[in-house]
């Protein structure tokens, strides 16, 4: 099975192909597509390896042919609905969150657990009761969510969504989740690209 | 030089170390510290190696020493001010957000162009006039930017930014940057994170 790190890159390449795509390119090369991303030539080629061999020594890679590759690999040749918990202000910002177009997801449903918050409507939805969640996700298809209630309730919500049928967390809030194997999280830290940068700054 | 995609590593480890140490640990392997960052112990010891001999055969790596290195290689030993611009409801929750504690960064001021923001309150901020960027900026100190204006704003709001002295953006709108060599941007992208997941789902 393909090592977590190089499955971690993957939606990265998507992104840089199909922005060259928009920009009307038809083909790339390990080499540019490494300079567009930051990586060694050896690296992408390293990667893509894992997947097939999906380009020809002297002609590089097709760029729609990656990138349809690339969409089925990481199952987003499809939509994916999500549940948002938390409709604060970060959930707030998220339920009219632009970025979600075209990649293969969308918000469908916003909970949260503060009476003066369900039944009010954010973007086009009705905020819906938190307690109910399980309920809610009954049937709905919905397996992934975005946490983005305060740190000091994170973990506890995390455990409630998994035994309500959540396979996927994008937690957003400062605290590491503890949950069972087979459960998938990952984090929104912004410190971790903040450090990245005061590297190069003198 | 160090090449970028080791550099963006360091923060995980330094994060790790950091757990372990609270944790009340004091020393640890490269193999321990790759299974928790989902690493191989090669590459563990391999990107530690660019910056010293770190660990000795046989004995593992001390987590203090380890967690000062790399605070000092990624200039987190100092505390660094921040700019948010953009104090809508994403920026609310960053001026809010308790997860830059003990990381080396603050927020240091709030900038907004509508002025019904102008003057308020936001957390212990009083937001100020985004078209006095670069007068607030002089002599402050701040290199640093994190950006939550809409994505139709972002480049040329970027462009002033760097204009007015900033050298590093932390980018939460879902444009990518067009900046001066020797500005450093980096992205929160929720997108990456998700196509991430969804390959582990069934
Ligand atoms: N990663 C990032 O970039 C980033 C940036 C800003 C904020 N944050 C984090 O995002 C989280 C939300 O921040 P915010 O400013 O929107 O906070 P907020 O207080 O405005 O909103 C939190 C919401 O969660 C709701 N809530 C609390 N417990 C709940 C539960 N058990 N079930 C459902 N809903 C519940 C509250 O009623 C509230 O509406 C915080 O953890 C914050 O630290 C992360
Ligand atoms: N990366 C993520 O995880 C994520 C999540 C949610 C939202 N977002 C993005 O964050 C951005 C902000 O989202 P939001 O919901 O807070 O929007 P918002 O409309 O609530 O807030 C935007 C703020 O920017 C201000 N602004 C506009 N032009 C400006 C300028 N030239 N100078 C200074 N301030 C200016 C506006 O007056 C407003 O207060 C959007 O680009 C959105 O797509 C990113």
């Amino acid at each position: 099975s393909i090592p977590d790190i190089i499955v971690g890159r993957l939606p990265r390449y998507l992104q840089a192909l199909q922005r060259m795509h928009q920009e009307g390119r038809h083909t790339t090369s390990s080499k540019e597509l490494g300079d567009r991303l930051g990586y060694t030539a050896a690296q992408i080629r390293k990667d893509l390896s894992q997947f097939g061999e999906f380009g020809k020594q002297g002609t590089g890679y097709s760029i729609p042919f990656l990138i349809g590759q690339l969409q089925t690999i990481l199952k987003v040749d499809r939509m994916w609905d999500i549940l948002l918990v938390g409709a604060g202000s970060l959930g707030h910002a998220i339920a009219n969150y632009n970025g979600f177009a075209n990649r293969g997801f969308r918000i469908a449903l916003i909970v949260d657990n503060d009476p003066n918050k369900i039944g009010t409507k954010i973007a086009n939805f009705v905020v819906q009761d938190a307690s109910q969640v399980k309920a809610l996700l009954f049937g709905s298809g919905i397996k992934i969510a975005m946490l983005t209630v305060p740190a000091s309730n994170a973990q506890a919500v995390a455990e409630e969504l998994t035994n309500a049928g959540i396979k996927a967390i994008l937690n957003y809030a400062p605290v590491p989740l503890s949950l069972p194997k087979g459960i998938h999280v990952e984090y929104i830290d912004p410190l971790i690209q903040l450090q990245h940068m005061t590297y190069y700054i003198d």
